[in-house]
């Protein structure tokens, strides 16, 4: 009968691009933090 | 040819060079700059046999560290430190080596990539279950997130870095290294490299991630056959689940324009993952609740458009030198064709190959069967409504299509009309041209049908897709909708509606859930 | 290579490299109990400043832990003056949650960072073209003024840039 897909900790109905905060296949969690931003070397 | 020993120390006495390097505040990039230049001014990074071993026994190097730090202390952070080490050397010699002119500036990525799956492949027969994908993991995580952003400025370099990097995942697919699988797939979706692969580049990465996500399905396939999952495997399947419930939310015209060849290579007792890829529908379109009272789905302008497949529908029947002869019967419709007296036979397995497949049909070859004749079909239809727009409804269906597909229905055992029934229910998705069109194919079997074993096994077909847990594609419901709708079908007064109290139940229920 | 699947998989042989089920099995059980931990894929997180302002030792030595509050940045975002200081979070501290969270706000406010130009662009008007690859229109943008005399404050501005067209590869 397959399962109850909302029980994988992930946000369907979420308006945002999940795959931002995807954090592995075997995690019921999001990635926490957000993507790595490229900022100019000069505030490195 | 085994490495000078030499030439492994002088690799060895350079790594750690390089760490003291990477020890230095960050700020100033000229020692590492200097000593790029070094190992390129000693031939080091040429692309060359030198090349290879010079890259080979630093991975292995850091491998090794790993597995020392590991043991001794299961300290995570400082077992990486080589790894960590070495993925920053290969980011900064792709930064900072000087090309030829005419030169790709990535002309190493490959080979380096190329080296390292040699030595996974190479540790995994040897170390068999003592394998250990972690470092290999971290060293790809690394590379994923430096070497994926380098020089943003250029498409043409990114969709390089990302096609060296599919590349190199298909070489390592679950069915070459399987205890790499856990961390292949991790890697595959990876938020640094799936949606860049699916975004941008005018679409050039999609057909990478299908190969890959073919070569996962390949890899579960048999495992999934049976539907009754090992802990293992069931772990596997639901971070399959979750890697396509992302596409489904951010990328769902990716799995509509591959849905044929996904549904080729999921077993059909995998009734929910295939629905997953079936329920996907473009994002710009707006579906209409299939329990609207009196929806004329055939006024859906929708309903008028093709959907664009992307997968190579006719490689099937074009590798069995089946498709002149499918072609040449559409064409002439010719009495007496020896075509459908010899279609069932044409689409049976050998009985090694069945043995191995667990069925005894080419399932691929039904699928590409089916839906190559219905477009063709389709197109037929579409030509004739333009010349001749008032068609009787008895002239709508291609009479040449329709004879194969009651041949195969009446003619196939049990099994081959469910796997020929699964191919025609494959194609009802969101409105287009093919779910009209099988969606009609199938209610006509229905009622055309003179035995009831026939219609009890399109019921069938259509029910399990509806009993699993959400989501359901909408063309499967509006189907299914119209058979228990429409007096015409009879529906309830078939004799399996009512054949136990708990089937009653079922159809009752699964009626009341399509409102 | 990268088309048809081949004419039947079910018939695909045990050759070249393809291992049979139960040593599939094996090979899966065993890289189990080595499954990629979330810390394998981390990245440091830390942030060091280039210039530490020497503080004496009654200052607080550690952030604030409402600096990692989502709400704390919401507020922020509500200022009118609110922006500046998203932009120095995001820019002046690079690798933190901070970042992230000042990224969200500006986000919210309808700012989106441009990865080939590592600045954040707003629309001004609706854009003139939109595509699937791009939109084209007028933008505001984040940007630094040098200043080339006494009179000329250096400093952050936002400047409008017209004809831009903002190509969705390069949207973070």
């Amino acid at each position: 009968l397959g399962i109850d897909l909302t029980t994988l900790g992930l946000n369907l109905n979420s308006s945002e691009n999940l795959h931002k905060t995807f954090a592995s296949p075997w995690s019921d969690e999001p990635a926490k933090g957000g993507p790595d931003f490229s900022i100019p070397e000069c505030y490195y | 040819e085994p490495d000078a020993s030499t030439f492994q120390k002088q690799v060895s006495l350079l790594f750690a060079d390089w760490y003291r390097i990477c020890e230095l505040p960050a700020g100033n990039d000229t020692p590492s700059t200097k000593f790029i230049l070094q190992l390129h001014q000693n031939g080091l990074l040429r692309g060359d046999d030198m090349s290879d071993r010079f890259f080979r026994i630093l991975l292995e190097i850091s491998v090794s560290h790993f597995g020392e730090v590991m043991q001794s202390s299961q300290q995570v952070q400082s077992s990486f430190l080589a790894i960590d080490i070495y993925s920053k050397l290969v980011y900064s010699i792709l930064k900072y080596c000087p090309v030829d002119q005419g030169s790709s500036k990535l002309f190493l990525l490959p080979k380096i990539l190329a080296v390292t799956v040699r030595s996974i492949q190479k540790d995994h027969d040897e170390k068999k279950e003592d394998f250990n994908p972690r470092p290999y993991f971290r060293l790809f995580i690394n590379w994923l997130s430096d070497i994926g952003s380098l020089d943003p400025l250029h498409d043409g370099v990114n969709f390089q870095v990302l096609s060296a990097f599919a590349n190199a995942f298909h070489a390592l697919q679950p069915l070459k290294v399987p205890a790499f699988s856990f961390a292949w797939l991790e890697l595959v979706s990876h938020r640094t490299f799936m949606p860049k692969l699916l975004t941008g580049n005018s679409q050039k990465g999609w057909p990478f991630l299908h190969r890959l996500l073919v070569d996962l399905f390949q890899f579960m396939e048999p495992f999934l056959r049976n539907a009754e999952l090992g802990e293992l495997i069931r772990f596997l399947y639901k971070g399959t689940l979750r890697v396509l419930l992302v596409l489904l939310h951010d990328f769902p015209e990716f799995l509509c324009d591959y849905h044929f060849s996904f549904c080729d290579v999921i077993p059909p007792s995998c009734i929910q993952m295939r629905n997953i890829i079936l329920s996907a529908f473009p994002r710009n379109m707006r579906l209409p609740d299939p329990s609207t009272p009196n929806l004329k789905i055939d006024l859906l302008e929708e309903m008028s458009q093709a959907p664009r497949i992307l997968s190579e529908v006719d490689a099937a029947i074009k590798a069995k030198q089946m498709k002149a002869d499918v072609d040449e019967y559409l064409r002439t419709r010719q009495q007496g064709s020896p075509f459908l007296g010899e279609l069932k036979q044409r689409l049976l397995l050998s009985p090694k190959e069945a043995a191995h497949a667990g069925t005894r049909y080419n399932v691929p070859l039904i699928n590409s069967l089916v839906l190559y004749v219905g477009m063709q079909a389709i197109q037929l239809l579409q030509a004739r409504n333009r010349s001749q727009p008032q068609s009787l409804s008895s002239d709508l269906v291609d009479k040449a299509a329709l004879d194969i597909f009651q041949t195969l229905i009446i003619e196939l055992d049990t099994e081959g009309r469910y796997l020929f029934l699964n191919a025609i229910a494959n194609q009802l998705r969101y409105p287009n041209t093919h779910t009209h069109y099988f969606s009609f194919i199938l209610l006509y079997l229905f009622s055309d049908a003179h035995q009831e074993i026939i219609q009890e096994q399109i019921t069938r077909v259509l029910l399990e897709r509806l009993i699993v847990n959400r989501p359901h594609p909408w063309g499967l419901l509006i189907t299914f909708i119209e058979l228990i709708k429409n007096p015409g079908y009879n529906f309830w007064n078939r004799s399996f509606t009512r054949c136990a109290p708990e089937i009653e139940k079922l159809f009752e229920s699964v009626s009341r859930s399509c409102g | 290579d990268l088309g048809a699947i081949g004419d039947s998989i079910s018939g695909t042989p045990n050759s070249g490299g393809m291992h049979d089920r139960l040593y599939n099995l094996q090979m899966l059980e065993a890289a189990y109990y080595k499954l990629p931990q979330p810390k394998d894929s981390e990245r440091a997180r830390s942030y060091t400043p280039r210039h530490p302002a020497a503080t004496p030792p009654s200052y607080p030595q550690v952030q604030a832990p409402i600096v990692n509050n989502p709400a704390f940045w919401e507020r922020i975002g509500l200022d009118t003056m609110g922006t500046d200081t998203l932009f120095f979070a995001f820019y002046y501290q690079p690798n933190t949650y901070q970042q992230y969270l000042a990224a969200k706000e500006l986000k919210k406010q309808s700012w989106r960072y441009h990865r080939k130009f590592n600045t954040w662009f707003q629309r001004h008007e609706e854009p003139k073209v939109a595509t699937d690859e791009y939109e084209k229109g007028t933008y505001v943008y984040f940007d630094f003024h040098v200043g080339s005399d006494e009179l000329q404050q250096q400093g952050w501005c936002q400047r409008i840039k017209t004809d831009f067209t903002f190509e969705y590869n390069y949207l973070e």
